[in-house]
């Protein structure tokens, strides 16, 4: 795992972070709560919390689908090549490519059509984006969340042990261990 | 558009969507150092954007393959776990046509990936 330089990350007062979402994308509750469980991955493992907000000026993330030139920089350029990008904290920016085609099921694609498909699974995406917001860089370990490349069709939601040590050096694990141990589930 | 399960994708979509916004990279494989060859600015300006090139190191990028891109591909290859050769080899434009986070990988040519660590050997 790794940090943005600085090691950047919410402050101690700031656990319970909100969310909203840019209202001009008219977003369908079935895609938001694709965010919603993208944000309890990351929940499990730390103390924060993270709760959905109407309001866009009180929210301390805003994440809005873009197409091409949006302003900050860092154009999107069509169709799969970059997906999405986010900033690190305490900044809340988070921009996914209004071109790609976003699969939202939360369902494994048939390998028979990972080859020839460009739907990219929204929740993927979404779990590594957060991972940016909250303070971590990429990873070089492919099977990480963090790790920066991800191919059309592919499902990769599960925090791995490099991205849950990385969350926990910033930001500790809340009592998510004492809570395993405690309900008898910890393998 | 949102896809709420794989089958509402439109068959004919899916053909026509393997096109991929960097496949044209794929011409340049087996390009190395000494090189001069159409495409190779824009590889360059990939690796500017994800931080294997500082925009202070280069003002105009052209299509020669020079130091600079072969010290970007050795360190791109190094953070993918992919042979560092320092060429544009099969396995590493096939990492590079992939789609990805738009977020860079190295800032001020700092990258906590693994071509920003040191590899430490303990003796048993």
């Amino acid at each position: 795992y790794s940090f943005f330089p600085g090691k950047p990350q919410w402050p101690k007062r700031n656990r319970d972070l909100s969310y909203a979402f840019v209202p001009q994308n008219n977003l369908t509750d079935e895609v938001k709560q694709v965010f919603a469980r993208a944000f309890a991955r990351w929940a499990e493992v730390t103390p924060l919390n993270f709760t959905r907000s109407e309001s866009l000026f009180r929210a301390d993330i805003v994440i809005g689908f873009f197409s091409g030139d949006h302003g900050d920089g860092e154009p999107f350029d069509g169709p799969m090549g970059t997906l999405a990008h986010a900033s690190s904290p305490p900044t809340g920016m988070f921009h996914l490519d209004g071109d790609e085609d976003w699969l939202i099921s939360g369902e494994e694609m048939n390998r028979r059509i990972l080859p020839v498909t460009s739907v990219v699974d929204l929740e993927s995406v979404a779990v590594h984006e957060i991972g940016h917001l909250l303070g971590l860089g990429h990873s070089s370990v492919e099977d990480a969340i963090m790790y920066p490349a991800i191919s059309g069709g592919h499902r990769k939601v599960e925090l791995a042990k490099d991205d849950i040590e990385g969350i926990q050096h910033l930001y500790g694990d809340g009592g998510s261990s004492r809570r395993n141990e405690t309900s008898g589930g910890a393998e | 558009t949102f896809y709420t399960n794989v089958s509402s994708v439109p068959p004919l979509h899916l053909l026509n969507a393997t096109r991929s916004a960097w496949e044209t990279f794929e011409k340049l494989a087996g390009c190395h150092a000494g090189n001069k060859t159409d495409g190779l600015s824009k590889l360059k300006q990939y690796f500017r954007r994800f931080g294997y090139i500082s925009s202070a190191s280069v003002a105009n990028f052209t299509d020669d393959f020079d130091d600079v891109l072969e010290s970007a591909i050795s360190t791109y290859q190094k953070n993918f776990n992919l042979e560092v050769t320092g060429k544009l080899d099969a396995p590493t434009l096939q990492q590079i046509v992939k789609p990805r986070c738009g977020n860079p990988d190295m800032i001020d040519g700092a990258s906590g990936m693994n071509a920003g660590r040191k590899l430490r050997a303990v003796a048993r």
